[in-house]
């Protein structure tokens, strides 16, 4: 299995870095280092409940379908939470 | 719907709002207007009165501001956040901020200013988003013209606050169908480009051979120019185009680009001026036809040479035995018809001329 310790692909590193900051504004993903499975783990959880929002595959997988709607304009207000 | 935790809402329904500055992209009373009209969408279903200051504190404070504006929830420059809305409360609650780094128009040219409005004052009346696709509350931006609550809308804010005392008349939108609803009917259906494309509503579905979940999106989200509603469309992959028919008009689209000249009249085909709608179409590839089926009847168009055929129309329950009297919608793959008939969708096989299988017609949606 490839080491999560290796950096990514710098096209991989930018869809994750798009993912982690709409994740984190309006899912609460906790801020952490990129690669440590604990936070990997919790990307994928949030991911998920993008997912499950949205009514698209559920999958915590970072697919393009997912990435596409991450991208378009909208409302600044977080999908959960206060 | 949702609301924001502990169910925040205004305990008077008297509010005052004002607003603070304006955007440089429209006139003052552009501005005006459309912010009075937002509040306007939510006071005709609600108890709620909106009553303007001019100085002082309101409960709704409205204002543009770009970047870091004052509030440590910056924007972002142009696209990606628009605006957003703090639910009531003191202070800071209810207010409503417009990122001025954005183009607001009053039409579809730019961000409409009125959409993005009546979303973010429903925020500041305690809603929070919808995963309901067709709902004003939904957090993605679509444009949109018409009545811009759907019934989610509706029921989520009187859920707060109660019905208006004097409603005036409203039409409210659908909520975005089911697609495991046991009744599920469809408008149309279509191939485009080796998907499964079916109408419903407002909305339509992808479904991808390689995909479970078939995807949901509002119809003008992809194609603007198209209605809201759609009666019929066929794929002629040969030309790669996508006939779409609604009413006495139908769109041709190579892709999601609109064909220049369309909309055109359907009785360009060749039908008569009194079939005023067509209830579904079809291509089938082994024979270069396209069907199309309007109330009982059926008639065929030949592609290649751009012309009704003779003989037509014909009645369905003649030339498909064991199919309904009407289609909603049909598809054609490898030999096999596909018509979709309320909640009932029949497979029937060219070659043997009969339906050979019975289905519920969201089966086809993976349920």
């Amino acid at each position: 299995a490839p080491s999560s310790a290796l950096p990514l692909p710098s096209e991989d590193t930018d869809r994750r870095n798009i993912a982690e900051e709409y994740l984190r504004r309006f899912y609460r993903l906790p801020a952490g280092l990129q690669g440590k499975q604990g936070d990997s783990d919790g990307f994928k959880t949030k991911i998920k409940e993008m997912q499950r929002f949205f009514k698209l595959k559920v999958t915590g997988n970072l697919d393009d379908n997912t990435l596409e709607l991450m991208k378009q304009a909208r409302c600044g207000v977080p999908d959960i939470g206060e | 719907y949702n609301h924001f935790p502990r169910h925040l809402k205004w305990q008077n329904n008297n509010i005052t709002f004002r607003i603070l500055n304006y955007t440089p992209d429209l006139k003052k009373s552009d501005v005006d207007r459309a912010i009075r009209n937002a509040l306007n969408v939510w006071a005709d279903v609600t108890p709620l009165t909106f009553k303007k200051l001019y100085a002082g504190n309101a409960d709704i404070m409205i204002s543009f501001g770009s970047k870091e504006h004052g509030d440590y929830n910056p924007f972002d420059g142009p696209d990606g956040l628009l605006a957003h809305a703090y639910p009531p409360g003191q202070g800071i609650g209810g207010d409503t901020h417009f990122d001025e780094d954005e183009h607001w128009s009053k039409d579809s040219s730019a961000y409409n200013l009125f959409v993005v409005a009546a979303h973010e004052l429903g925020h500041a009346l305690g809603m929070s988003h919808s995963s309901d696709a067709g709902a004003l509350m939904y957090p993605v931006y679509s444009y949109t013209t018409g009545y811009p609550l759907a019934e989610d809308d509706i029921e989520g804010i009187q859920a707060l606050y109660g019905p208006n005392p004097n409603p005036r008349k409203v039409k409210p939108k659908p909520d975005a169908p089911n697609k495991c609803d046991p009744m599920l009917s469809f408008d149309a259906a279509t191939e485009l480009r080796g998907e499964t494309i079916i109408f419903k509503d407002r909305f339509y579905w992808r479904v991808h051979p390689q995909m479970v979940e078939p995807e949901q999106t509002l119809i003008k989200s992809t194609w603007p120019s198209l209605p809201n509603k759609v009666d019929a469309a066929y794929e002629n992959p040969e030309k790669d185009l996508v006939i779409i028919f609604s009413g006495i008009r139908m769109w041709a689209l190579n892709g999601y680009n609109l064909v220049d000249g369309y909309p055109k009249y359907i009785h360009k085909l060749g039908l008569p001026k009194t079939v005023r709608k067509v209830d579904a179409a079809v291509y089938i590839k082994d024979t270069g036809k396209t069907l199309l089926f309007t109330d009982e009847d059926y008639w065929s168009y030949d592609e290649a040479t751009g012309t009704m055929d003779s003989g037509y129309p014909r009645v369905i329950e003649d030339d498909f035995p064991g199919m309904d009297d009407e289609v909603d919608a049909a598809v054609y793959h490898y030999g096999y018809l596909y018509f979709f008939h309320e909640h009932t969708q029949y497979e029937y096989s060219y070659t043997a001329r009969k339906v050979i299988r019975i289905m519920r017609t969201n089966s086809i949606l993976n349920c």
